[in-house]
């Protein structure tokens, strides 16, 4: 899996 | 999104721009890390590779290709444009103490084992120890400029803002990311003795002791 974990900071 | 994230990514946009602009400026890059310049790039290069394949706000992808833009024109600026005035001698400290660890720590300790997850690791990781060759630079010449400083000032205040937000995520929305958290109070603590000097100094440029 690529980039299963989403991240919304920067 | 809250207050104190918002002006988290301000006081970071301020710090990259401050340093971009010192250096065009002064046509000078004397002082400045290239190392950690080089590390920066690397730790957004690897961030931000979810640009391309989630999409999470318009704010959110305009601040990745900001970050990324600028920190590239900041390693263009020293290690070509102004090589003549960088201070390679004295920028001496070895990354790839920094980069190995970290490296090995982001496969080891994760939150999914995949690649962009396992890039995504080592860029916290690696944000957080980044600093490092500026800092032994200040300690090994003992003096910073003003406008350094204040570089330095705004990139602790950042990480610093950032510490707020987590606790005000976990509070209010129940989110917490232990890996960014432990990173990020590493970073913070790294600045500790900078913020006192910075704050001890009126941000006047400083000797600094050993």
């Amino acid at each position: 899996v690529i980039g299963r974990t989403k991240h919304d900071e920067l | 999104m809250n207050i104190f994230r918002l002006i988290g990514d301000l006081s970071h946009l301020a710090a990259i721009i401050i340093l971009l602009l010192k250096i065009w400026k002064s046509r000078s890059c004397a002082g400045i890390s290239g190392k950690s310049q080089i590390l920066f790039a690397i730790v957004f290069t690897t961030r931000y590779l979810d640009l391309l394949t989630s999409f999470i706000s318009l704010y959110n992808t305009c601040m990745k290709v900001i970050y990324i833009g600028c920190a590239y024109a900041t390693v263009y600026l020293i290690y070509m444009k102004f090589r003549a005035t960088y201070d390679g001698n004295h920028d001496s400290f070895r990354v790839e103490f920094l980069v190995v660890p970290v490296g090995g720590l982001a496969v080891l300790i994760n939150h999914d084992f995949s690649f962009l997850e396992i890039l995504w690791t080592f860029s916290i990781y690696l944000e957080s120890v980044a600093i490092l060759p500026q800092l032994f630079m200040i300690s090994k010449t003992g003096e910073a400029e003003t406008i350094t400083t204040h570089y330095l000032f705004c990139l602790g205040l950042y990480r610093a803002l950032y510490l707020f937000n987590w606790i005000w995520r976990f509070y209010f929305e129940g989110f917490f990311d232990m890996i960014a958290i432990v990173a990020g109070v590493v970073q913070t603590v790294l600045y500790c003795d900078f913020f006192y000097l910075y704050v001890t100094k009126d941000g006047k440029g400083y000797r600094f002791s050993i």
